[in-house]
């Protein structure tokens, strides 16, 4: 899977959905952590 | 001010939708509630985050829902 | 809760530095200070964007500023 940084911010977002993450905007300051968050959703 | 803004800071935002901010309208709201900023408190968040930098958050809320200038800087 | 959080909550934010938040000591300020955090409200922006989710905002907290999950939750 293209490495999380590659995704534009709405893919994040869609990520987040489609792992049942509860998330707010994905922008600057929150993206660190909600890719974070996805990759121990993925893991 | 318009009666929506004065609605708006008459009392506490809570839960507000982002529609109920002044200059907010269906269109751009939609946009920004696409983006996850569907509450009035998110949107806040956001200008705090941009240092309460008026050209800084009216560039971002350009940039994020197609406003126009004048709505932008309402 | 600790005097500084009484002090913090008993008046406007205003321009207060990141320290003033509880549980917030100079180490964790200076970290957050490095990454934009300087000043109280912005903090408090980050965790309007983190939709006042708790377990988001410590998460977050504890990844900029290697809080412990002590200091993250005050």
């Amino acid at each position: 899977m293209a490495s999380l940084s590659n995704k534009s911010a709405e893919e994040i977002g869609e990520l987040l959905d489609e792992y049942g993450i509860k998330h707010g905007p994905v922008v600057e300051s929150t993206r660190r952590l909600y890719e974070k968050k996805l990759k121990e959703a993925m893991a | 001010t318009s009666q929506k803004h004065r609605e708006f800071v008459g009392e506490p935002m809570g839960d507000k939708p982002v529609t109920a901010l002044s200059g907010i309208g269906e269109t751009i709201g939609s946009k920004l509630k696409e983006q996850g900023f569907d509450k009035a408190y998110v949107v806040l968040g956001q200008f705090l985050l941009l240092k309460k930098d008026p050209e800084m958050f009216t560039d971002w809320l350009r940039d994020a829902s197609g406003a126009n200038a004048r709505q932008a800087a309402t």
